[in-house]
């Protein structure tokens, strides 16, 4: 039997629980019957474990979605910690499936369970990543739609960990007005 | 009191002993 060291089995606890979800659009189910919960965690180690056995982001068939949210939180807007909030939306060209996608989403959960968002930490509810053949999607979370100085630091937060150039620009949508949309997409509440 | 990591700090981790 290896001896095991007591250093190498002290993991290191994060500041939430987080749980990871999927999504994979079979259209002969309900939607909310498409979405499974795959495990939550609360240490820095048990994420690396689940991160480093699911199939990268980038491989996943179009449709299918990661999501990763504060456990107790349903990745979905009717959740009571959702409703009233919205997300800061990365859009991503066909080209930016093989070249950054896997980047930004990783660092997107670095963010997520690093706290990298401080005091704000609150504000913010989770991250998603949607795989499509019309263009992949990354989008992080918040609460509360209307707290507008909150929401504007953590886009800028989130533009600079991914690294986003100052010339691109990406927009925050409330929930509120995505489920009510007439058109492909619904307006932009702040941009940064 | 809060539990702030980096991301270099958590990258360290990826093929940790508990990580793998």
């Amino acid at each position: 039997q290896q001896i095991v060291s007591p250093d190498m089995l002290i993991k290191h606890p994060l500041q939430n629980r987080w749980a990871m979800w999927f999504f994979k659009n079979d259209k002969s189910k309900e939607w909310t019957a498409n979405l499974k919960l795959i495990t939550a965690f609360d240490t820095v180690e048990d994420f690396w474990g689940l991160y480093n056995h699911i199939q990268k982001a980038s491989r996943l068939p179009s449709g299918c979605d990661y999501s990763l949210f504060k456990d107790g939180i349903q990745p979905m807007w009717e959740d009571a910690s959702n409703k009233n909030g919205g997300r800061w939306l990365v859009n991503l060209n066909k080209n930016q499936r093989q070249t950054e996608l896997d980047n930004f989403w990783l660092e997107t959960l670095l963010c997520l369970i690093g706290e990298a968002f401080d005091d704000l930490t609150d504000d913010i509810c989770g991250a998603t990543i949607n795989i499509r053949n019309k263009g992949d999607k990354l989008g992080l979370w918040t609460r509360d739609a209307r707290r507008g100085d909150a929401t504007l630091q953590i886009g800028k937060k989130l533009k600079e960990r991914l690294k986003i150039p100052q010339k691109i620009g990406i927009g925050f949508q409330a929930h509120s007005d995505t489920a009510t949309k007439a058109g492909s997409t619904a307006r932009d509440r702040y941009r940064v | 009191g809060k539990k702030h990591y980096d991301r270099e700090f958590l990258l360290q981790f990826q093929n940790d002993y508990n990580a793998i």
